[in-house]
């Protein structure tokens, strides 16, 4: 089990430290402002009242021990490349910070972050995908090329068959995880497993084959 | 194919538009900047220098015919809301709009809005479940009986043989999902793929046979 550092407690670090409380992950909280911190003392692991632009501070929390650190100081810019900076000085593992520019973004990039955040461009994007997908309920980007998705099968010409026939991987280099049939998932699908009409299939592969077959499936 | 209407073309605006294009979608993009538009001109279908909280302004661009219309006016709060409630009241089909504040978001909600964007927020979900990702699928209803697991081929009776002539499936009933060879992460693996020694497998299957397979490895 991996443990989180979450340093500025806005919108999105707010966000962060609530997702990953809810799929029971490990997470410290730390905020200036001690009114962002009591929001949150139920919910987070762990929180703190500090300026994270103190090295005393950082030292003190073992920031080296934690598998992320993410840093959502936005408006303050100082803060946010101080901290940053301070951060990746101390070992920390993975840092991802959010950026409020462009320019902004380019700093921290400089000082050490390993991922910059845009959350204007990045959602932007996101929603488009969503909006453009006909059957995918849902997909998780693994790499700039990767995704999990899930896919629901509305269309009888991919139905009624088993994997082996319907040969996703040979047709559009999809992996097949799982299928979804009601409320019971099949997690080690084998060839001869039969996919029904309104099944979900998570699949794995390629951003634009995963696309291909959303389109495919009237 | 469906035509989409970007009013607002900041950060997430301008995110939207550049999205829609790439996906090969026509998209006009208005904004009452002229800068701002002019930097779209080759991107877009379509642009126009306007202000949208004019009706005569949105009745000209007969908004009721786009299938989607997008609100990316942001710190004008007044003018995302106006442009919003007219852009309703004229017949737009779905509208989608980028809300600033939680209270901005109701507001939005109030005069029509189908959809209300929260960048840091939404984005900070997203970014979490991304990191998770390695947990693929405690985002699938995981049985408790079933698990995804990183193994280390350390053993030479386990290395250099395809996939197939491994077969994990019939020995472990697991589900090869990706082999990690140095850096290269193969997500998508075929049958005939081989597997090196110091290869990391990503497996799923029932918890007690990745441990049987845990367990075989020397
Ligand atoms: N030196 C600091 N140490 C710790 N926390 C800080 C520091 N400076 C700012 N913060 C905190 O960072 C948080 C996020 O910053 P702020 O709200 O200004 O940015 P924001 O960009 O509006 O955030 P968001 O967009 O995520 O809502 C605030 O809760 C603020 O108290
Ligand atoms: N009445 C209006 N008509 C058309 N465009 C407008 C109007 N008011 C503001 N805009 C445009 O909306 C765009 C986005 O607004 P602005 O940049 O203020 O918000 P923002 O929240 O910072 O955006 P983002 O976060 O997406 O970067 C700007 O390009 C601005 O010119």
């Amino acid at each position: 089990k991996k443990n989180y550092a979450v340093l500025g407690l806005g919108r999105f670090g707010e966000s962060v430290v609530r997702t990953l409380t809810e799929f029971h992950q490990d997470v410290l909280a730390v905020d200036i402002d001690e009114e962002r911190v009591n929001a949150l003392m139920d919910v987070a692991t762990q929180t703190l009242i500090a300026d994270t632009q103190e090295e005393a501070v950082l030292k003190g929390l073992n920031i080296d021990t934690f598998d992320f650190v993410i840093i959502g100081i936005g408006n303050n810019m100082e803060a946010s490349i101080m901290t940053t900076l301070l951060v990746k000085e101390l070992g920390a593992k993975w840092v991802i910070a959010k950026a409020e520019t462009a320019a902004h973004g380019r700093v921290l990039d400089r000082v050490g972050a390993d991922q910059v955040i845009f959350p204007e461009r990045d959602i932007g994007r996101n929603m488009v995908r969503k909006l453009l997908s006909n059957h995918i309920l849902s997909f998780i980007d693994l790499s700039p090329d990767y995704t999990l998705a899930e896919i629901e099968i509305t269309d009888s010409n991919f139905a009624n068959q088993n994997l082996l026939e319907l040969n996703l991987r040979q047709k559009f280099d999809l992996n097949v995880i799982a299928i979804h049939h009601g409320k019971m998932v099949n997690i080690t699908p084998k060839p001869t497993d039969m996919v029904h009409l309104n099944d979900i299939l998570t699949v794995v592969g390629p951003v634009d084959r995963v696309q291909e077959l959303d389109d495919a499936i009237k």
